[in-house]
């Protein structure tokens, strides 16, 4: 039960990062095996776990313009069963330089295959654009999660995402699934949050996972700290959403 | 007293688009005759004033691919001295067409050469990441204004994104300007926050503007309104820290 999930969203800062290391770090805590897997420039799943990838280092960089192996960069953490596969700027590098090499948008899925059963869950965190690398995870994924932020701007970009999702499916990725949809930065004293929420249950109402991840000043705080808010502060109210959240994941592919 | 001024984060979320349509707008009600130019595929600054561009509208796309002239794309508002050029999703393709053209960083520069002298503030709101768009931004740009969540993340990307300006000065803008560093979504409450600001103000003391935009739940409630918030409810925090914003911008160029 190998499964790559794309932590997927064009529109900025909407917690895809967030979910990304709370999400596996709790699957890891569930006895999942699980690679965390940094596909975004800024590095933030990287340095939310406190690894900061130096210019020598390598990184997903390397392997998508084929100088390594996805087995040279895959990293284990402290956390048990969570390994990493990190990210740093020269990442950047790789939108412009991909673009003219042959079947650019499939050089992830390639690199995945040789390591992927290793794992019972691969998380791709997303940079916040639908470009060459965001396309590379769409075409990698077998699912995608989308963190959606209960706010209007976050609301309007979901259709555009929603019809790429159509498009790699017409063409790249057949097989890819929309595993589903979470709730983010909820704050029940926002009257948008609750409107949004009605809008998504009423045109999704599958696809909603049932935990919604709360605005909890923890979650912001656990980066500065290099660790998962699950660590950090496993008592607090982001923390346990998340936890909810991977059982609800766990559940949804057939585990235990 | 013409000037164009680039609203830059790599960062998601910082509040970009939510600067560059209120401070737009504030700038506007201080009889400066403003542009506010669009230069994300989200199209976010543009439905943030209402406006949606259909497929068979003219946009700042076929300005960069050649296919319309800068005065094509130039739409008054309902608001005085306010005028737009707005955005819509086949932006994202000048990404990648543009890569392999002539001078790709400087066709922004040139389009906006003949229009740029018609205002007294061009505001350009930019994608949450460094492309071709971008840096087609900080090619044309007098200066640029720096958005900043107070947050750990955003903290960390501020780095990268200074570096970058440091590259486009020396060589695509050598005259490019840093003209401030505001910081937003500022809550009170949130030691973060407090945090964030001490370090900024430690290592950019002169950079800062004095007015902090607060989180506001105002500011996040106006664009499902298609109104810029100074206008929604010129009363709200939000609403007045952006005027404040706008009083120093026209005071720091020389303006009344
Ligand atoms: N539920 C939450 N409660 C409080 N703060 C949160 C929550 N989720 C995320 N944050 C904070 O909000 C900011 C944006 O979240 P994050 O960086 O995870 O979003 P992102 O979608 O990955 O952003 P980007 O688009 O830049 O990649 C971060 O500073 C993060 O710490
Ligand atoms: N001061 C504020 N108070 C409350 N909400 C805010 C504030 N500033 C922005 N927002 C809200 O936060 C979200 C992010 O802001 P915005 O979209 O302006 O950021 P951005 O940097 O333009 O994002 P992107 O990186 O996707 O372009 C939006 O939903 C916006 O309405
Ligand atoms: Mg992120
Ligand atoms: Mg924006």
């Amino acid at each position: 039960m190998s499964r790559i999930v794309g932590i997927v969203n064009q529109k900025g800062g909407v917690g895809k990062t967030t979910t990304a290391v709370n999400l596996a770090t709790a699957l890891a805590a569930q006895k999942q095996k699980v690679l965390l897997l940094d596909l975004d420039p800024q590095g933030n799943a990287s340095s939310g776990l406190g690894v900061y990838a130096g210019e020598s280092d390598k990184t997903i960089y390397h392997v998508l313009s084929r100088r390594a192996k996805m087995k040279d960069v895959i990293e284990p953490t402290d956390i048990d069963n969570l390994y990493l596969t990190p990210a740093n700027i020269q990442l950047a590098g790789a939108e412009v330089e991909l673009v003219g090499t042959m079947s650019r948008e499939a050089h992830l899925k390639r690199a995945l295959k040789d390591i992927r059963n290793d794992f019972d869950f691969v998380i791709l965190d997303c940079p916040p654009s639908i470009g060459l690398l965001t396309v590379n995870a769409l075409t990698a994924a077998d699912g995608i999660l989308i963190p959606l932020q209960c706010e209007y701007y976050a609301l309007e970009g979901l259709a555009h995402l929603l019809e790429t999702v159509d498009l790699v499916q017409g063409s790249l990725n057949p097989d890819l699934k929309i595993d589903g949809l979470a709730l983010t930065l909820f704050d029940s004293r926002n009257k948008i949050c609750h409107q949004v929420m009605s809008e998504v249950k009423k045109h999704f109402p599958k696809l909603i996972y049932k935990s919604v991840i709360p605005r909890n000043v923890r979650l912001s705080e656990a980066p500065s700290h290099g660790r998962p808010a699950v660590i950090y502060d496993p008592s607090s109210k982001g923390a346990k959403a998340y936890v909810a959240l991977a059982k609800e994941v766990v559940k949804q592919h057939g585990g235990a």
